[in-house]
């Protein structure tokens, strides 16, 4: 396992930061921006998806009213694909059977999606080795976040409540001030402590937190990162290994 | 108002000031006074607890944000990604018999 991991440096493998604004579709955006990442890592292909079909053409109805990151997985098997956001452009709400699936060609398809198991070290292998992963946390300390790595309790932020989807691209270890600077005679050289992170992409828009990004503390399940770890796969299935028989 | 601010966070005056520039920066208008004083005394509690958590967590910064004038309900119902909440816990049991070992 590297040290560090930043997906953001592939070029074309992750999307601009997308605004969700007024529509609950956080779910549709990570999942989008799962397969976009998946697809560029994978073919060298930079691509945007259309958040809107996997709105429209969610089977539980009004996808600006909630989801899950599972739906669109689903909406994507269903459709065969998805169509790009420049021919099916997100508008930001939804209306009654107007998945306009058929009308526009595909540009990005999946062959399954799976789960990971809820443990940050497997989840930072997957995402070093694989590419970005969707997770859903507790968002309840994102609503005063500027930025930093935020390191929750299961006090502050539950860990068993949550309620956001996000894109999970990276991982790495910031040096910080282990102690307070008034607890020190100003002449120690206080130890630095290494906090370990993990990096995710938001869609609240660019000019949030970081650029649109925030960071998570990585190692204590914060805000509960290891609940739900989606991914699709768009690889090719493996090939079944050939069966040892025992000879008769 | 007044008290609640002078418990927690900047002096009244100041408060004000502080919401007068976050109305400009983010845009925000209210349709009457009563939501005006509503909405400034939701940001004051939210201030307060940003200081809080900024004093209890020395990594991270937190403060005004576009959803300071938002209670944690109003920020989890429009931001969140709630919907029937019966079809997770059917989730959670599925990955909780695969732990056992139970397809």
């Amino acid at each position: 396992l590297p040290s560090t991991c930043d997906w953001r440096k592939v070029a074309g493998a992750i999307s601009p930061i997308r605004n969700q604004e007024n529509c609950m579709c956080c779910w549709a955006i990570a999942a989008a921006g799962n397969i976009e990442a998946l697809w560029g890592i994978k073919y060298h292909q930079s691509v945007e998806l259309s958040v809107q079909e996997l709105l429209d053409c969610d089977r539980c109805g009004d996808g600006c009213k909630g989801g899950f990151v599972w739906d669109a997985f689903i909406t994507v098997l269903n459709n065969s694909g998805l169509a790009s956001e420049k021919d099916y452009p997100f508008k930001k709400h939804t209306k009654p059977s107007k998945c306009l699936a058929r009308k526009y060609t595909k540009v990005a398809w999946i062959q399954d999606f799976i789960m990971l198991q809820d443990n940050e070290e497997i989840i930072a292998r997957h995402l070093a080795t694989h590419g970005p992963i969707t997770v859903t946390i507790n968002m309840k300390l994102l609503q005063h976040y500027q930025k930093g790595v935020i390191k929750a309790t299961s006090t502050t932020c539950d860990p068993r409540f949550v309620n956001h989807s996000v894109l999970l691209v990276g991982f790495g270890k910031s040096k910080v001030k282990g102690m307070r600077e008034e607890t020190v005679s100003p002449r120690s050289h206080r130890p630095c402590r290494s906090t370990p992170y993990w990096i995710l992409k938001n869609s609240w828009g660019p000019k949030w937190g970081e650029e649109g990004y925030f960071r998570l503390h990585r190692g204590s399940n914060a805000c509960g990162i290891t609940k739900y770890p989606l991914t699709a796969r768009v690889d090719q299935p493996v090939k079944k290994k050939q069966p040892i028989s025992c000879p008769p | 108002d007044s008290l609640r601010a002078q418990d927690h966070g900047p002096q009244p005056l100041e408060l004000n000031e502080v919401f007068k520039l976050f109305q400009v920066q983010f845009n925000r208008s209210y349709s009457n006074s009563a939501e005006h004083a509503r909405r400034l005394d939701i940001f004051a509690h939210n201030l307060a607890q940003a200081q809080w958590l900024q004093e209890d967590m020395c990594t991270a910064e937190f403060g005004v944000t576009p959803f300071s004038d938002l209670t944690e309900e109003e920020f989890g119902q429009l931001y969140g990604h709630q919907r029937a909440t019966r079809r997770e816990i059917n989730m959670v049991r599925k990955v909780e018999s695969e732990e056992w070992g139970e397809p």
